[in-house]
């Protein structure tokens, strides 16, 4: 698979762009979390793109983000 | 739509076209 960068993803219509980061962010969220990663890709994705191409740079920063995303969605499936 | 909503996130299937939010029903 190809490299993701700004200007690949610059050049596709925004729900496009989404897709594709999804794409590749969805495979490393789902060696944590098997089971909630549809669902932690599609919050990440709200996200800006600029924060998302960082994210799949930096496996840490993607973790951080992950670990985020967990919080806030039991929070919000506990109301 | 809005963070109160039940069916929030929407969920993303690989292969699957992304709509974002508009997976949501109102």
């Amino acid at each position: 698979q190809e490299p993701l960068d700004a200007t690949m993803l610059a050049s596709a219509p925004l729900m496009d762009q989404k897709q594709l980061l999804g794409e590749r962010l969805y495979p490393l969220i789902q060696a944590y979390h098997p089971n909630l990663a549809g669902k932690i890709t599609g919050m990440l994705l709200e996200m800006d793109n600029t924060e998302l191409l960082h994210m799949l740079e930096s496996p840490e920063s993607l973790h951080a983000k992950v670990d985020e995303a967990i919080a806030v969605l039991k929070a919000h499936q506990a109301k | 739509s809005n963070g109160n909503n039940i069916n929030w996130p929407p969920e993303f299937c690989p292969g699957v076209p992304w709509k974002g939010l508009q997976n949501i029903d109102p």
